[in-house]
């Protein structure tokens, strides 16, 4: 912090740090740029997960992306240089949206520290907190992301499994399982040897969330063999909320500035 | 000028004009030359750097970003400034006519990209947002 975060052009070609401010000129810069970036304040995070999925998967996306030579916008390498293509399962549908919007946000799992008297498995319950959602952007596309890896058990060989994901709804505030109600938003039949990135769908279930905040009890996936027998995720290669970091369940989300912006006032 | 400043024995003042013009020494032409070169429009450099504001605690990428300004005087002739468009040489030629009511072109972008910042928010959700038009790549007289 001693060093001054403008750096300026010295005339021969070089760029060197600019004059020493003071403490006032540098609150107002810090101001000046966080408005600039269209935020009111400096954001506090606890703590930084840079190397679980969420972050990792739009950190795949920020280093793929080059400037459109004709529009001077951002958009996703068309050649698939970056590995967000091969390792997030990016389909030319995602491209489109991620192309699209002006703002990704990616929701780190807290499911499994919430709802402790819920009576299902805490390895299962996703819940994302959508309350730093801006209400001023379009919402284009809100996708779940699970992973499936190796498979321990050799189920596969004599059945087929499906994942379900279901949305927890119930009363305000209510958490009592019997006033719990589960609603399917997705499913799919797990490919024997498939090893990547399943997406879903959660859009209606993110834009009720973000409407009524109190009304997100999260999400539940459900791993159920042929004859309807419940499995463990891991059983047949699913990573849960207890999964290796890099893997675990996220959620993301595609906004779109709803119209021009007022002009900032400084 | 000529036109404008023409006396009627023009031959006098042109006479005049050369004298006074060969008075200038060399070295002050270079003076000269060097200064126009540093107030011609272009690009110049400033870099944010969201490291030295200690933001790496929530900014992930990038470390800062090449902000560029445009900086320089638009003045004639017109054609040896970068990027001038035709509306650029009327307004220089409005300028010489009427310098006080008619200003010069300015020196502004005429190409800006985009840029994106990737951060955490206060609930450890990463965003990943796109600025346009943040990143002036090429200036030019308007």
């Amino acid at each position: 912090p001693e060093h001054s975060p403008i750096y300026v052009d010295n005339h021969k070609g070089q760029t060197v740090a600019g004059e020493e401010i003071s403490d006032v000129d540098r609150a107002e810069i810090q101001e000046d740029l966080l408005l600039l970036l269209g935020l009111h304040r400096r954001p506090r995070p606890a703590f930084q997960e840079v190397q679980s999925s969420a972050p990792q998967f739009l950190m795949d996306i920020y280093n793929s992306m080059v400037d459109d030579e004709d529009t001077g916008d951002l958009k996703l390498d068309p050649e698939g240089v970056g590995s967000a293509w091969k390792d997030f399962n990016i389909t030319t549908v995602d491209k489109q949206v991620i192309d699209e919007s002006d703002l990704i946000m990616s929701f780190i799992n807290h499911g499994s520290k919430l709802f402790k008297e819920l009576e299902l498995p805490r390895s299962q319950l996703l819940w994302f907190d959508l309350t730093e959602v801006p209400m001023d952007e379009n919402q284009l596309d809100t996708s779940l992301r699970v992973y499936q890896g190796y498979a321990e058990d050799a189920l596969f060989d004599y059945q087929s499994v499906t994942l379900r994901i279901f949305q927890l709804i119930g009363g305000e505030g209510e958490t009592r399982p019997d006033d719990i109600q589960l609603k399917e938003v997705g499913a799919r039949v797990l490919e024997p040897g498939y090893v990547g990135w399943l997406t879903f769908n959660v859009s209606s279930a993110a834009d009720l969330w973000r409407m009524f905040p109190h009304s997100n009890l999260g999400l539940f996936m459900e791993v159920t063999s042929e004859g309807g027998e419940q499995l463990v995720p891991g059983q047949v290669g699913l990573v849960d909320a207890y999964g290796e970091q890099a893997r675990q369940p996220f959620m993301t989300a595609f906004f779109k500035q709803q119209q021009l912006k007022r002009p900032l006032p400084r | 000028l000529s036109r404008f400043k023409r006396s009627p024995n023009g031959k006098r003042g042109k006479k005049k004009r050369n004298r006074s013009n060969s008075q200038t020494s060399s070295s002050s032409l270079k003076d000269y030359i060097q200064k126009q070169e540093f107030s011609v429009c272009q690009k110049r450099n400033l870099y944010v750097s969201f490291r030295d504001l200690g933001w790496q605690d929530w900014i992930i990428a990038p470390d800062g970003y090449a902000a560029f300004f445009c900086m320089g005087i638009c003045s004639f002739p017109i054609n040896s400034q970068m990027n001038a468009t035709n509306h650029a040489i009327v307004q220089t030629l409005t300028h010489l006519l009427e310098p006080f009511l008619y200003p010069k072109p300015s020196c502004a972008p005429t190409k800006l990209n985009s840029i994106s910042v990737l951060y955490f928010d206060d609930k450890q959700n990463v965003n990943l947002r796109k600025y346009s038009k943040m990143v002036a790549t090429s200036c030019g007289c308007h």
